[in-house]
């Protein structure tokens, strides 16, 4: 398969960030320790999401992954309280 | 269960509608939110209801972007709505993203169906990893809303069952890797061959060896759930599928205009014949053979006429399988057929059956 274009792959990435935020519990504030920090708590993360909806656990942004992620869905998070 | 089991002490529980949307009518409205109570009231011991005006447990808007609380919503599409665990003051209450357009039927997004969702999240449940339940996270709209068995399972642990003496029971999603699974049809599509269970695809492929199993009406909307018999005509690329005495032809995804069709005129079934129980097409001779109860029938798909000297008994034509079929399919130059938990294969060259498994063989448990 040809290498998808860079621009692509910044929105994949800015998509799953947001989306691990938002449903995940990924903080995107100062608590990381550098960028290996954030990498392996967002592979963590990730993770988890797959496990949740019964996907392969690739631990990375698959294509697989991406479209659930962009599936409409509740506000609610899966694995964090929302008081 | 919501982290910290959180949950309403009364059960007699009162909502107020905030504002309405725009998109329907206010009794449309008024409709979708008392059905979507109603299936959690059928349930539990809970009783709701609606007030006009002051206090209420659950209040429920429709609102946009962001309304105030910790959560603002995203504009069209994504987040659809959410809701708050019970409590006092925002406790409880449901918010409706008003970028969105609400609608009372299949299209996006029903109301009702995410009512029901939401409330879900009212009364004290998290979300579900179980795809045929009300409680999983990602909207699906597959025709029919009700509580599955996991969602009844979760909101009884809560408050228990209602005093109903008959317990509903909601449908249970299907494990692939179940020694108990069995199968209302199978076919082949384009290579693959798909697993038809009640609302429920299993699929497996060559390039993607995982079974995926997700709801029939992904691929296609207008498909009914509990199909009966399922066959691939792959000379013209198309897929029948069966229920009662009806059926309905498929290109890939697209279901193709003029169906559903009865099976009388189509095939020349009497009337006597009021369902199919399995259905496969033969690439060697063109044929297709319909199983109904202990009988099969043989259809030229190109002659487009039944064959003459049938009904025969199944034995007559496949001797070992038994006296009924529930699912069968070609891989191969190979037959199988599906039988409550067992599967055979057979070799329509030798007429004879080459091995015994069980029906969820194909999906590496």
């Amino acid at each position: 398969f040809p290498a998808a274009p860079l621009k692509m792959q910044e929105d994949a990435e800015q998509t799953v960030q947001q989306y691990l935020e938002k449903y995940y519990d990924l903080k995107s504030d100062g608590e990381q320790i550098g960028r290996n920090r954030k990498s392996s708590l967002m592979v963590d993360k990730l993770k988890q999401m797959q496990e949740f909806f019964g996907l392969k656990v690739t631990e990375k942004p698959d294509a697989e992954t991406l479209a659930v992620m962009k599936q409409a869905r509740c506000g609610v998070p899966d694995m964090a309280p929302f008081v | 269960l919501t982290e910290g089991n959180p949950r309403w002490e009364h059960t007699n529980l009162t909502y107020r509608i905030e504002n309405y949307t725009p998109d329907l009518s206010r009794a449309d409205v008024d409709h979708a939110i008392r059905k979507a109570f109603q299936l959690w009231s059928a349930v539990t011991p809970l009783t709701f209801s609606k007030v006009s005006e002051g206090q209420a447990d659950i209040l429920i808007s429709f609102v946009r972007g962001d309304h105030g609380d910790n959560s603002r919503f995203d504009g069209p599409g994504g987040i659809l709505a959410h809701a708050f665990q019970p409590g006092p003051r925002i406790g409880g209450d449901v918010h409706f993203d008003e970028d969105e357009t609400w609608t009372k039927d299949f299209r996006d997004y029903n109301l009702y169906h995410v009512a029901a969702h939401e409330l879900g999240h009212s009364l004290g449940l998290s979300h579900s990893t179980d795809i045929g339940a009300l409680m999983f996270p990602n909207y699906f709209f597959s025709g029919d809303i009700q509580l599955s068995q996991d969602d009844i399972d979760g909101i009884q642990t809560i408050y228990g069952r209602s005093e109903n003496p008959n317990q509903p029971m909601g449908p249970q999603t299907p494990k692939v890797c179940d020694s108990k699974l069995t199968f209302d049809a199978i076919t082949t599509i384009r290579g693959e061959v798909m697993f038809l269970k009640d609302r429920f695809y299993i699929r497996v492929s060559y390039y993607y060896p995982e079974p995926e199993l997700n709801f029939i009406t992904t691929f296609w909307p207008n498909l009914p759930n509990g199909l009966q018999a399922a066959y691939e005509f792959a000379d013209r690329d198309e897929v029948r599928f069966f229920k009662g005495n009806k059926f309905w032809a498929v290109q890939g995804q697209q279901m193709l205009p003029g169906y559903p069709k009865d099976i009388y005129s189509s095939f020349g079934f009497p009337r006597s014949v009021k369902n199919i129980d399995a259905a496969v097409f033969e690439e060697e001779t063109g044929k297709t053979y319909f199983f109904v109860a202990d009988k099969i029938w043989r259809y030229d798909e190109y002659q487009q006429s039944m064959d003459a000297g049938y009904p025969k008994q199944i034995a007559a034509n496949f001797p070992g399988i038994g006296n009924k079929v529930d699912a069968v399919f070609q891989k191969d130059g190979f037959l199988y057929f599906f039988r409550g938990t067992r599967q055979y294969k057979f070799d329509p060259k030798t007429k004879r059956i080459l091995t015994l498994q069980k029906a969820n063989s194909w999906f590496n448990c």
